[in-house]
């Protein structure tokens, strides 16, 4: 929408996977999550990646995903998009 | 497949290793077809110990000893009513790839009597781990990243992925991120090269941890020829499994039966294009079109059948849901005109036949062309393997021809596209794997790259931009004699020299590595190819380093062999490497200096002891 506030699909990179167990991984992913967007974090998460990294996707606005891009540890925001099989 | 494996040499008779057996394939795809006989276990030792990964089984959905982990991922939108929650495969792609890598033998497999023989995969011993992330709708991001976060913890060894998208930005592709993951963990992954065309930079998985894999022919095609009402006979490309049962049918052009109840004009319906044909005009007529389709809006008009003609894609070999042929713009040109110069034209499409590809090995004028549009001092694709017209195994799920509304179900199917090369290289890793289960995924890749052999100059005028260092070949993959190795710290090096600072590059490696100063755009990244963007007739000089391990005879001498055109100087110092033991690394400079006047000049160099030659092919080419 022109209010910048339609909800889109985005992938949040964080790198190497954290040294903590798989259900801590996730806890973080949604604090990190609660900061930025408050108690809409848990139905906004959609995956945790924490095995072989770190990161997670998550539907956010606009305007969020740039506030999620400048936390520490965050390496890239990118909107998930659709492949094609070749 | 039953031909392409014969045509590389990896024939059924070939040395093969007992460890091929513990080598687990993970494939990101439309899921599997568990019944297909490509994928029965009987015969197969326990499965490996080492695999921590898991089935998503059902009611409806088991897994063997061959196919020993599936799971499905899906985390964002809604499914079409033809998905289904799990790793199933609905689509056909996922089935026909898995077997291509991996599948075990079947006799007497065949398409309605086409490209009949033994049906096998290159490692056909070799375990498969079905990770389904894409669905009618495509592949989202988020479930690919979610599959190589779980393959490469559950242990696969290489990981195949014939899909993709634009090129992008390193740590904003989710293959990319992945596959640096998968290297990390010393996983090598195969991804398709795309089917974009030969349009220059639109080759698709770039990262130079990834193998980007091209297509290209074997020594078999497909004919369908179709006769037109005058007795002349035209051979045309496809997959046609039809018999025609009336003979000939009523011909008509594209144009001249627009759809114009609903606002087509001819310009819409010459293409055949979707809707723009008036159903009533070409019900059981053949349909002269102006392009190369699916043939879907021909068939739902209720035709009998398509002659498609256009300037390219003579090699798009597949089958079409109704009878249809794709001649080029000669033949196409010579039916049109036979359309004009009769009252009642018709035209009879035979069954496709097969023929010998005597032009063979050339790169399908479907696939994506470098250069890399990401980092354009590293060349892509990376090689080139079998991807037209490849008999595979295919899911009775899905449509023959992949189109809603085709009732032919088959257990193997014909399919062209870098979809299909993929899993010929992933097959050559595991291959070259399980005779050295420590090397690196580089070292592999080197493997592949340093023995691929370049192809006729005349039928793939693109060049390295069109099949990267060559040909696969898998015997002398086996055998390379010397690799350019490279592990995370390299490609950390490269990553700073492409302007990722050293906070960002900590994240991603998870240690305290810094940015060092390097050498040019590429970092002197140790890969076995060289691609140099300059502008023409500008005098450029670069310097490299490279860094080669010894896997070939313990005592060995090396030397260069250069071929350069005279616009380019080339000088490698040292000119002969002595090595005195396996496993020994050697480095060397190689500077590479001249000016070009054209679009694209080729060159290389083979360092040879007499019983290997390990080829890097240079290209310098206009980036204006």
């Amino acid at each position: 929408s022109h209010h910048g506030n339609t909800h889109k699909t985005y992938i949040v990179y964080m790198g190497d996977p954290l040294k903590v167990d798989h259900a801590s991984a996730s806890s973080l992913h949604r604090t990190m999550l609660h900061g930025v967007i408050g108690s809409k974090a848990s139905t906004s998460l959609l995956y945790s990646y924490r095995k072989s990294f770190n990161g997670f996707a998550a539907k956010l606005t606009e305007e969020e995903k740039h506030r999620v891009a400048k936390l520490e540890g965050v390496v890239s925001v990118f909107p998930n998009r659709k492949l094609q099989v070749h | 497949t039953t031909r392409s494996w014969d045509f590389m040499g990896l024939t059924q008779q070939v040395n093969r290793t007992a460890l091929e057996s513990d080598i687990i394939i993970g494939v990101l795809d439309t899921g599997i077809s568990p019944e297909s006989d490509s994928f029965r276990d009987q015969g197969l030792s326990p499965i490996p110990k080492k695999w921590k990964g898991s089935c998503q089984s059902s009611s409806n959905f088991t897994c063997n000893k061959k196919i020993i982990g599936a799971q499905y991922f899906r985390s964002a939108g809604f499914l079409d009513i033809n998905d289904v929650k799990s790793p199933r495969d609905e689509q056909g792609h996922g089935t026909h790839v898995a077997s291509i890598a991996a599948g075990g033998y079947v006799s007497n497999a065949n398409l309605t009597g086409l490209a009949n023989g033994t049906a096998r995969g290159g490692v056909p011993s070799a375990r498969i781990a079905v990770y389904k992330v894409c669905w009618s709708d495509g592949c989202n991001d988020v479930d690919i990243l979610a599959a190589f976060d779980e393959a490469i913890a559950d242990g696969v060894d290489i990981i195949s992925i014939s899909v993709g998208g634009a090129a992008t930005d390193y740590f904003q592709d989710s293959i990319a991120i992945g596959s640096f993951h998968a290297m990390k963990n010393r996983i090598l992954t195969s991804a398709s090269a795309g089917n974009s065309g030969n349009e220059p930079g639109r080759v698709t998985n770039v990262s130079p941890w990834i193998l980007s894999v091209a297509a290209s022919t074997y020594d078999r095609k497909f004919l369908t020829k179709v006769q037109l009402g005058n007795g002349l006979n035209y051979e045309g490309v496809s997959v046609n499994t039809f018999t025609s049962k009336k003979g000939k049918y009523p011909l008509v052009y594209g144009g001249d039966v627009p759809n114009v109840m609903a606002g087509f004009s001819k310009f819409d319906s010459r293409y055949c294009r979707k809707n723009s044909l008036d159903s009533k005009l070409v019900k059981g007529k053949i349909v002269l079109c102006d392009e190369l389709s699916n043939g879907e809006s021909v068939f739902l008009s209720s035709a009998a059948g398509t002659i498609m003609r256009d300037a390219e894609n003579r090699d798009n070999t597949k089958p079409f849901p109704l009878p249809a042929t794709f001649l080029g713009v000669d033949d196409g040109d010579k039916a049109f005109k036979y359309i004009r110069s009769t009252r009642n034209p018709t035209a009879t499409i035979f069954k496709s036949v097969e023929a010998v590809e005597k032009r063979t090995p050339y790169v399908a004028s479907f696939s994506s062309r470098g250069p890399n549009s990401i980092t354009p001092e590293i060349l892509k694709p990376d090689i080139t393997a079998p991807g037209v017209g490849i008999l595979a195994a295919w899911s009775p799920a899905a449509p023959l021809s992949g189109i809603n509304g085709d009732n032919r179900r088959v257990l193997y199917n014909i399919k062209s596209g870098t979809s299909m090369s993929c899993p010929h290289a992933t097959a050559v890793a595991a291959y070259i794997k399980s005779f050295f289960p420590s090397w690196s995924p580089a070292a592999i890749k080197s493997a592949l790259m340093t023995t691929a052999f370049p192809l006729n100059s005349t039928t793939n005028p693109d060049g390295e931009f069109a099949y990267g260092a060559g040909h696969i070949d898998p015997i002398k993959a086996l055998n390379p004699g010397l690799v350019y190795d490279a592990d995370e710290i390299d490609y950390v090096t490269f990553l700073c020299a492409q302007g990722y600072n050293t906070t960002t590059l900590r994240s991603v490696t998870g240690d305290n590595s810094t940015c060092k100063k390097t050498t040019g755009a590429s970092g002197d990244l140790n890969l076995p190819s060289f691609a140099i963007p300059t502008a023409p007739l500008q005098t450029f000089s670069h310097n490299f380093t490279r860094r080669v391990t010894n896997v070939g005879s313990p005592v060995s001498k090396y030397s260069v062999k250069i071929t350069a055109p005279p616009s380019l100087k080339i000088r490698i110092e040292p000119s002969i490497l002595s090595f005195t033991s396996i496993g020994q690394k050697l480095t060397f400079k190689v500077q590479i200096a001249g000016q070009i006047d054209r679009a694209k000049v080729s060159a290389s160099f083979v360092w040879d002891d007499g019983k290997h030659k390990v080829r890097s092919p240079i290209v310098v080419y206009d980036s204006s």
